[in-house]
């Protein structure tokens, strides 16, 4: 650069290496929290299992085959519609069920999602996943409500109810886009799930919680595109 | 594109890797170890400006045709990215939700004279 004139990089070779080295780490720092709209590192208070991760991805890639061979589409995990090079960032997400309050006949889960992503981001997709743990042979019904905050976040609304027959121990999938698109345009942050089976069952889910088999939420969310202004 | 190396003076990529061990950040990034944060850095003297393949810009062009009319006129030429791809992460949010995401032009591959 001209001689009085200061040139960024010129600058970062001035300095001693160390100082050269500091300063790379917290450019560094603040360029991934800020793409990922964090104010600050996160501190993980109850990090998920290896066991519940794997099982949960497993999970997510053996649906998405599921959907794309009975879709017609390519299963090798590419969207045929989707331009590669829109350049939009988009997120998956997985969120784990935290334990709620329960009775002989009913269990409840909730689900929570960071103000952060909720406000940046919209939902295109959110998969609950249930591991079964069915008392014996026949059909068992269960009836699964998904629960939000209403205005005041004092009460619980029923935003959806299903009603399903379960036959055998395993997983099952039901779809809660609408559910959480609505709590993210909400803003709020905690999805419910309540699971209400007959008297003689108990726990619908595998007792004793086993990780790798515990519910979890798989949704899949893209960067809200800043609102263009078309000039003409 | 020309990575850096000993007391080259010229445009070049100058590798700098962020081990997430290091800084403590393992805990809340699954994935993966570190982040490549390379940087361009280095002289772009005007016979280097614009020289096809350098950088590939529609700077390139323009300042191609004022050295053709009135070198003196061309503005300075700068050391730039040419060539960048996204930073995938795997992490735990602040409710310990895990999410991957991939952030676009977070590595540069390549630098190059505008």
């Amino acid at each position: 650069a001209p001689k009085g004139v200061w040139c960024p990089a010129c600058g970062l070779a001035a300095l001693a290496p160390t100082t050269q080295r500091d300063v790379l780490i917290a450019l560094a720092k603040q360029s991934i929290l800020s793409k990922l709209h964090l104010p600050d590192r996160p501190n993980i208070t109850q990090p998920t299992s290896r066991g519940a991760l794997l099982t949960a991805l497993r999970r997510m890639r053996a649906q998405r085959t599921d959907m794309a061979i009975s879709q017609g589409m390519p299963h090798d995990g590419s969207i045929p519609n989707w331009h590669p090079g829109m350049g939009v960032q988009e997120y998956e997400i997985l969120s784990f069920a935290e334990s709620g309050s329960s009775t002989s006949r009913s269990v409840r889960l909730h689900f929570r999602f960071t103000g952060e992503l909720a406000g940046s981001t919209e939902i295109l997709q959110a998969t609950l996943y249930l591991f079964w743990a069915v008392p014996g042979p026949g059909t068992h019904p269960v009836t699964v409500r998904l629960l939000q905050p209403d205005l005041t976040g004092l009460n619980r609304t029923v935003a959806s109810e299903t009603r399903l027959e379960v036959q055998r121990a395993g997983w099952a999938t039901l779809d809660v886009g609408r559910a959480v698109q609505s709590l993210f345009s909400q803003g709020s942050q905690r999805l419910t799930v309540e699971l209400e089976v007959a008297e003689d069952w108990g726990s619908p889910l595998l007792a004793g919680h086993s990780d790798s088999h515990w519910p979890f939420v798989a949704a899949q969310a893209r960067a809200r595109m800043p609102h263009r202004v078309q000039r003409r | 594109s020309i990575d850096c190396s000993g007391d080259s003076q010229m445009c070049c990529r100058k590798e700098f890797f962020v081990d997430f061990k290091e800084i403590g950040w393992e805990d809340w990034i699954i994935q993966p170890e570190g982040y490549h944060m390379n940087y361009c850095a280095g002289l772009c003297p005007l016979h280097m400006a614009g020289i096809p393949g350098l950088a590939a810009s529609f700077h390139t062009a323009v300042l191609n045709l004022l050295k053709a009319n009135n070198a003196d006129a061309a503005v300075d030429s700068c050391c730039v990215p040419t060539q960048r791809r996204p930073l995938s992460l795997l992490y735990y949010d602040r409710d310990s939700n895990i999410v991957k995401t991939d952030i676009p032009d977070m590595i540069v591959d390549a630098c190059g004279c505008t």
